[in-house]
């Protein structure tokens, strides 16, 4: 933890390592709950936008037109018009930011576009080259700033009441109090702590946090409450529609003893045997990882019968992926003989939700991704493996043992230059340090 | 098709751009507001 609060970096450059790496970034459409999805189609190379000019010697803050060379998340190398194919003043820019405006915005706020120091000799009638480049050329439209700030907005507001899941006792809730939003990502107090800093960051649409009265509605008996906690003077509680929707269930086929493979909540870069210890309502299941089950049941963990991270029997083995197992079964696993020593039965195949995404993620994107055992960190970060819809994370400069497996629509996985565009600190990779 | 969905998405629009030597007007394209 020392060693990450050493390398916490609020000016890593996005755009310098990408280059020095040779790879690419995710797009921003690849990321449904992330600001400016729906639109980002829109950006592309060759569009024009204005653009604060960095070469110029005058004291007020001037612009000047830009050509998009090439975009990665929400950042993009520009290149101001004037310097044709001359690559040698290109720069990375935020176009989320606010120096960054369509084509048009100086006129009108009667600021004049000055050209950068470096060409302003090249070309004597300016007019004459801009309406050559410009004519039929892409920009942003006008309210393009507008839609930035409407998309990063929640409807979480501070000091809403939820339930959440417990960080110190996974199989048991608490009633959180929203701090802070960043993002879309809130940091919430732990309702009944005497501790200032006990607070939990986790997505508006992570799967950890329902609204008041969610664990009465589906039967989770484990919430850490006081007897009238369903209203609390001053406070509000965040209604049912500001969380994700998730999928109906009557019957989820799910019975308490049947076998599964998981995503180890307290490990997520390993995929464990299993089991299902609860059916609550609602299609929600409690599930023990196999072989670290604390006596009293306190690691079991909630997941809905159609989460991403529960899989049948098999799976593993199917994708070529390593089972983690229970120790004495180390060396000489198979579901068959599993099964039968444990007198268990596999879950059927056809109870798990197979709904497979054309998500587009291709290994070796680069993205920025929360780091779920430390989840106010969001780390620089590498899909390094795809198996269907799931995506193997790696921290750039990290070991392999912190690597996650994450759904392809988990909300803790952002764009490159997510961090920089909602105002929170992007850890660097460790080696990146000077 | 393409050309269709690209009137659909991208709408003209007159630009008016001020430079040191004065203002003028070019024709751009900007994706559709309303949609």
């Amino acid at each position: 933890e020392s060693e990450r609060q050493q390398c916490i970096s609020m000016g890593f450059d996005w755009g310098a390592y990408l280059v020095n790496k040779k790879s690419s970034a995710a797009t921003v459409e690849l990321f449904q709950h992330s600001p400016m999805s729906a639109h980002w189609g829109e950006i592309g190379s060759g569009m024009k936008v204005e653009v604060l000019n960095l070469d110029c010697n005058l004291n007020t803050k001037v612009f000047w037109i830009a050509s998009v060379v090439q975009v990665a998340g929400y950042k993009a190398k520009l290149r101001y018009e004037g310097f044709g194919e001359d690559a040698c003043c290109d720069f990375w820019c935020n176009l989320c930011t606010l120096d960054v405006h369509a084509v048009g915005w100086c006129a009108t706020i009667g600021k004049p576009l000055v050209p950068p120091q470096t060409i302003q000799h090249k070309y004597t009638n300016w007019k004459t080259f801009l309406v050559r480049r410009l004519t039929g050329a892409k920009t942003l439209p006008n309210d393009f700033q507008r839609r930035v700030i409407e998309s990063v907005k929640s409807q979480f507001l501070t000091n809403m009441r939820l339930e959440v899941v417990d960080k110190t006792k996974i199989s048991r809730m608490r009633i959180g109090i929203i701090e802070e939003i960043v993002g879309g990502r809130l940091r919430l107090r732990y309702e009944d702590s005497d501790y200032v800093n006990d607070d939990f960051w986790c997505h508006s649409q992570s799967a950890l946090i329902h609204p008041i009265g969610w664990c009465e509605r589906v039967g989770h008996k484990i919430l850490v409450a006081s007897k009238d906690y369903k209203n609390k003077k001053g406070f509000k509680n965040a209604k049912q529609e500001l969380f994700p929707a998730v999928k109906q269930v009557k019957s989820c086929g799910f019975k308490p003893g049947m076998k599964i493979e998981a995503i180890d909540p307290l490990n997520l870069s390993a995929i464990c045997a299993a089991t299902v210890k609860k059916v609550l309502k609602n299609g929600y299941l409690m599930i023990g990882i196999d072989g670290s089950e604390a006596a009293d049941g306190s690691d079991w963990f909630c997941y809905h019968c159609t989460a991403p991270s529960i899989f049948p029997v098999g799976f593993c083995i199917e994708n070529g992926i390593s089972l983690s197992v229970p120790n004495a079964y180390k060396d000489s696993f198979t579901w068959e003989t599993y099964l039968n020593e444990t007198s268990s039965s596999a879950a059927p195949v056809e109870l798990f939700d197979r709904d497979l995404p054309d998500h587009g993620f291709k290994r070796g994107m680069k993205l920025e991704a929360v780091d779920l055992m430390e989840p106010r960190l969001i780390c620089v970060a590498t899909v390094t493996r795809i198996v269907g819809r799931l995506l193997h994370v790696h921290f750039d400069g990290w070991e392999n043992q912190y690597d996650q497996w994450v759904d392809c629509n988990s909300p803790d996985i952002y764009p490159v230059g997510w961090c920089e565009l909602v105002g929170c600190e992007l850890q660097a990779p460790p080696n990146m340090l000077v | 098709d393409t050309e269709r969905k690209v009137s659909r998405k991208w709408e003209q629009k007159q630009v008016q751009i001020k430079t040191l030597e004065g203002e003028f007007s070019v024709t751009m394209w900007a994706s559709d507001n309303k949609k």
